[in-house]
């Protein structure tokens, strides 16, 4: 069966849709079948993967709102083991517009059905916030990555994601764990990133991953030419570090 | 009379809450008396002045969904001329709660009323989203002032908050004009900077300020010793360019 992996954050700026673009490319590449939800009305994963939001007819927003299915939605992408759900601006909309809905934090759970026996890996990036569209992507998950950047805000945040993932294991998905906690934009010339990586390590211990992401421009060049990292400049340290993530999580997932 | 300002763009990380945080203490520190709304839940404007959520009996919160006012809310700060009206946790679900309630868009604005005879600059900060807070923020306003990152997903998010302010300005705010547009954490070493900062500029032109904040990790450091950037480090480039910044906006401002 398949693993659904939320990424998630309500920091803004930590390296999520970075991480869902190249975490999901790594494994593709690795000739894994993926795919890729994009929850963001930013829809930065559907750019980072070089697609346009407006050549679709349908998105996200569509099987979040009228009853499409993720059959009708999914895309190919460049890599031949790497599908995409597209986002669209209308997901703007789409938190207020499911207040009112029944269930409506399982209409994405609810949806995936039988898409969980085509890939090995299905990945959602979500949007900076702890509304209704990242609450269905946490209902939707086997578990949680978190990223975390090495800044002292984004330390900040942590209890009130740990809460809402409490709250979620309660309430509404209680299978729900946490995947694994990722440090990004590491740059070790810094105190400030040594202290947070400390202080990130002390707090999760063992669900840190061993691997942290640098910072290292590559990856945020490549996103402009709308690629991810192993096919904008697969030697860079940067598509090393996400080939590396990659293999802890498939060794976590056996 | 009083000019408010809200610092908005739905993209996360882009230093939205620095900007709010340096501009407003920069402001403060030449004796000019400042206000700053903190309608982030995740707080970062309010720890970023060394203060602690939990301290607090009211918070905007209060004044959003039960008709607190501001003179029962706002803190001093550090600074003899900057006040806070602090956020708290409890914002996570005021979007949701704000959803049902009767001219919902214009609880912020209606609730500043007398704070405007008080104050010369009222700053909001807003969190990474387009929904009813930022909304508040935006109907609240005077006028908008947008930070940019130096990064390509950065670039991608501004039609879309364009539209949102065009939207404002129709059916909200009539009077909601753009305060001016700063480049954040520029980096004069890396391509992708001058690059994305060209193109900011060539897009928005006169509305650009001449100050661009560069990349300083004293601005990162400040927020973990709870001072913003003035009283942290003042002699790094990181408060140069805000004092800097905070000259252009009176210049701009009479
Ligand atoms: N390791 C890294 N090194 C350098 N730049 C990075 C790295 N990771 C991400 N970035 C850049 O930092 C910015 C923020 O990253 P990203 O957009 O992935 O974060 P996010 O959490 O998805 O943001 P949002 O909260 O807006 O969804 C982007 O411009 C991205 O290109
Ligand atoms: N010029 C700068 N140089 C170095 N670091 C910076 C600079 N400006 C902001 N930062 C750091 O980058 C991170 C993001 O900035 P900040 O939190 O102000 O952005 P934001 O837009 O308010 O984020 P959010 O979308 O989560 O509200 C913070 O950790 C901050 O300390
Ligand atoms: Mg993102
Ligand atoms: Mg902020």
């Amino acid at each position: 069966d398949t693993k659904i992996i939320t990424i998630a954050n309500q920091k803004g700026g930590v390296g999520k849709t970075t991480t869902a673009v190249n975490l999901a490319a790594g494994l593709a590449a690795c000739e894994i079948p993926t795919l890729l939800i994009d929850l963001d009305p930013q829809s930065n994963a559907t750019s980072g993967l070089g697609l346009e939001t407006s050549a679709f007819q349908r998105s996200v927003y569509d099987i979040l709102t009228n009853n499409t299915t993720f059959d009708e939605t999914i895309v190919n992408t460049q890599l031949d083991c790497l599908d995409l759900a597209p986002s669209s601006h209308q997901l703007v909309g789409a938190e207020v517009e499911l207040v009112g809905m029944l269930a409506r934090e399982h209409i994405l759970r609810k949806a995936l059905g039988e898409m969980t026996k085509r890939y090995d890996f299905i990945f959602i990036d979500c949007p900076p916030s702890l509304g209704l569209l990242t609450v269905n992507g946490l209902t939707a998950a086997d578990s949680v990555l978190i990223p975390i950047q090495c800044e002292y805000y984004a330390l900040e945040g942590l209890s009130q994601l740990l809460n809402t993932i409490r709250l979620i294991q309660r309430q509404l998905n209680k299978n729900l764990e946490i995947e694994g906690v990722l440090i990004t934009m590491y740059d070790s010339r810094l105190n400030l990133s040594k202290q947070v990586a400390e202080e990130v390590r002390a707090y999760f211990g063992e669900k840190v991953y061993k691997t942290a992401i640098q910072r290292n421009v590559r990856l945020s060049e490549s996103p402009s030419y709308g690629k991810p990292i192993i096919l904008y400049d697969a030697s860079s340290i940067g598509s090393q570090n996400y080939m590396a993530l990659a293999s802890e999580v498939l060794e976590h997932n056996g």
